[in-house]
């Protein structure tokens, strides 16, 4: 899993964008946009609906009451680079857009960093939070989910257009002398 | 719809991290 840099290649108001098998990820200064390809039919003709032709459903997250100017940068950049030959007019073409493990969207909430990351190809998010930061202060906002509810487990689960987006219940924790110590957490809907 | 995060009692002096 990689994000790619806008070098043009897509609307201006993204910042990276990142590729997966059944989705793309947009992220802007103001939020994170999951645009989502419902998966082809077994069996299905070329040409039928479905996959990478068809209308995506989109799902918006935006934080509350955050840092609307929070700037982006990308971190650990990898060796691949992507490049995009659209049209014939060479001066449109976007060449060498670089590409990275990890986004950073740093304060966000005075206090808290965003950071954007792959894991098992799936796209996860930590929020780091600096000593003394209140993190209640972080509060997400979702638009486009048909349903949204937090299941026996505790994971956030987002019902779109028949898909599933799931966010796992959340992972709390703190580094105690190189020890990964948890701390207790849940959402609040 | 709004989410936010309910968090117990923790070492304040330390960054934490939320991972959803």
């Amino acid at each position: 899993l990689s994000f790619e840099a806008n070098r043009g290649q897509t609307d201006s108001r993204v910042k990276f964008l990142s590729r997966g098998s059944g989705y793309t990820l947009f992220l802007t200064q103001r939020e994170a946009v999951l645009a989502l390809r419902p998966a082809p039919a077994r069996g299905t003709r070329p040409g039928a609906s479905g996959g990478e032709d068809a209308t995506p459903s989109v799902l918006r997250m935006h934080l509350l009451g955050a840092n609307p100017a929070a700037p982006l940068s990308g971190l650990d950049a990898l060796p691949g680079t992507v490049n995009y030959f659209v049209g014939h007019d060479p001066a449109k073409w976007q060449t060498h857009v670089p590409t990275f493990a990890k986004v950073k969207q740093s304060q966000v909430y005075p206090g808290v960093d965003l950071v954007y990351y792959g894991n098992q190809r799936q796209v996860e998010f930590d929020f780091l939070v600096t000593p003394g930061t209140d993190p209640t202060a972080i509060r997400l906002s979702f638009q486009g989910a048909d349903e949204l509810k937090v299941d026996e487990q505790g994971n956030l689960l987002l019902r779109v257009n028949g898909g599933e987006v799931r966010l796992a219940t959340p992972h709390v924790y703190q580094e105690v002398q190189g020890k990964q110590q948890r701390v207790a957490a849940r959402y609040i809907v | 719809v709004r989410v936010g995060f309910q968090v117990a009692a923790y070492d304040q002096s330390r960054p934490l991290v939320i991972d959803p």
